[in-house]
Parts: C-alpha cells; sequence; structure tokens
C-alpha cells in the first residue's frame, strides 16, 4: 500500500514540468527514504535526478520499496488538472497496474480521483559516485535560465568558463558570436540574488544549449540553481526544493575532436 | 567539430 499526501500540489506539478520535456517514461522508487526518480533523456546524454524526501509530505506511507513506471507527459497532462493550491494524493495498492492522483482544493469542499495506468519499463540505473567538482557557481535560476533562453537564439552550444572573477558564458552561430559574464558578487543583502563561486581549479567546457534550456523548466521549484563541474565529468545542475529534496541533472560536456 | 559524449561513458550501471 502506497499513500503520499503533498500539502503544497502545485510543486508535483512543477516537478512534473521540468521532467517531461526530457524523459518520456521513467520509473519512480518509492522508499521509507522518499519519492525518487533516476532517467536518462533518450540520446543517453543527459539525466535527471529527483528526490522528494518523506518528511516533505503530510502523510507518507510507502509500505514496501516499489518502482512505478509513467509517461511523464500523461502524468503532467493528470496534474495539470489540479489547483496550484490543491492538496495532491499519490495512492497505489499492492501489485496494483495503476495508480491514482486524488486532488482536494484549500477548502476541501470538492474531491478529484484521477486513474492513471502504470507501465512496465526497463531502465537503467546508473551508479553516480559522490565528486569534488573543480568550480561550483550558485546564481540566480532566473538568470541562468534567461542566459540559456538568449544564447540559443545566437548558437547550438555554450562554453561555460568559470574563473575566481566569475563565470562566461559564450556561445556562437553563423550570424555572430555573443559573450556573458557574471561577476562574482559580494553582497550579503539579497542572498537569492548572488552569484557565489567556490573554486578549486579553473574550468572550461561545452555543453547542447538545448539540453540546458530543457534543464531550465524547473525554474520556477528554486530561486538559486547549483552549476557543478569538473573538466572529466558531466556537469551537474542543481535546483534544491525546499523542504523536500532536489532535482539534479547531469549533462555530458561536448569534446573536440 | 564538438564531439557530443554520453553520460553512460562516465557513469556505470548498477
Amino acid at each position: 500500500m502506497l499513500e503520499l499526501r503533498l500539502l503544497q500540489g502545485g510543486l508535483l506539478k512543477k516537478v512534473l514540468e521540468a521532467m517531461k520535456d526530457l524523459v518520456n517514461d521513467a520509473n519512480f522508487d518509492c522508499s521509507p527514504t522518499g519519492f525518487s526518480l533516476q532517467a536518462m533523456d533518450s540520446s543517453h546524454v543527459a539525466l535527471v535526478s529527483l528526490l522528494l524526501r518523506s518528511e516533505g509530505f503530510e502523510h507518507y506511507r510507502c509500505d514496501r520499496n516499489v518502482s512505478m513506471g509513467m509517461n511523464l507527459n500523461n502524468m503532467a497532462k493528470m496534474l495539470r488538472c489540479a489547483g496550484n493550491d490543491d492538496i495532491v494524493t499519490l495512492k497505489a495498492d499492492d501489485g496494483s497496474d495503476c495508480i491514482t492522483f486524488m486532488f482536494e482544493n484549500p477548502s476541501q469542499d470538492k474531491i478529484a480521483d484521477f486513474e492513471m495506468k502504470l507501465m512496465d519499463i526497463d531502465s537503467e540505473h546508473l551508479g553516480i559516485p559522490d565528486a569534488e567538482y573543480q568550480s561550483i557557481v550558485r546564481m540566480p535560476a532566473a538568470e541562468f535560465a534567461r542566459i540559456c533562453r538568449d544564447l540559443s537564439t545566437i548558437g547550438d552550444t555554450v562554453l561555460i568558463s568559470v574563473s575566481k572573477e566569475g563565470v562566461q558564458f559564450s556561445t556562437r552561430g553563423d550570424m555572430g558570436t555573443a559573450n556573458i559574464v557574471c561577476r562574482r558578487t559580494t553582497t550579503v543583502d539579497k542572498p537569492e540574488e548572488d552569484v557565489i563561486i567556490e573554486m578549486e581549479e579553473p574550468v572550461s567546457l561545452t555543453f547542447a544549449l538545448r539540453y540546458l534550456n530543457s534543464f531550465t523548466k524547473a525554474t520556477p521549484l528554486a530561486t538559486q540553481v547549483t552549476i557543478s563541474m569538473s573538466s572529466d565529468l558531466p556537469m551537474v545542475i542543481e535546483y534544491r526544493i525546499e523542504g523536500m529534496g532536489y532535482i539534479r541533472y547531469y549533462l555530458a560536456p561536448k569534446i573536440d575532436e | 567539430v564538438n564531439q557530443q559524449r554520453q553520460i553512460t561513458s562516465f557513469f556505470t550501471k548498477k
């Protein structure tokens, strides 16, 4: 028996919007720790990792570890029928081939049940080792989204270079080139607007903007985004979900041949 | 030419 009750149903809606363009079908894993997912995009270039910890739910019952295959587009469609302030409950009986999403409005005078078929999905689970990254940038999530969107109108890839002074985003295309530098900030009064750089070594890596733009669908989940890079590893873009966990995107770099 | 690497070339299957 599985029963997960989330007071902020809008959060689950945002989580689905942040994943559905990248991944079609995925297994949600439910355990006493929380509700999680790990899935790759169809070309195996990017990976998304989601964790919603059990403590973040108002009620969390998961009698045994269970993996539920879902089509993320269909799940997003069902969740779009919930109001942003609705309480959302996920329910599944042991061995059942469907999951129920229950939506309750804040005044609790409207209750809706949506039942969705589960699917069998063969998915590869990758082991992601803990790593020390050479450069970590924390910056406003909206600013990062704006930069990725702007640069993708000029070119297909972005070179991200981190130095002690700041982070530079560069692209080139048929019409010309573009460079955006975000300097490290030193203010302390508005931490949500800060650009913070933790650097062991300067890093310069090239990534496909198409993927970065798809990751920035998670922007409504967090005010800040953390970008971790090492020259020999995929980059990690993390949006922390307050009080619940995180959504992390891993993206393999491009290399000069 | 920038060659796209795959994520599976970095992480091992569990």
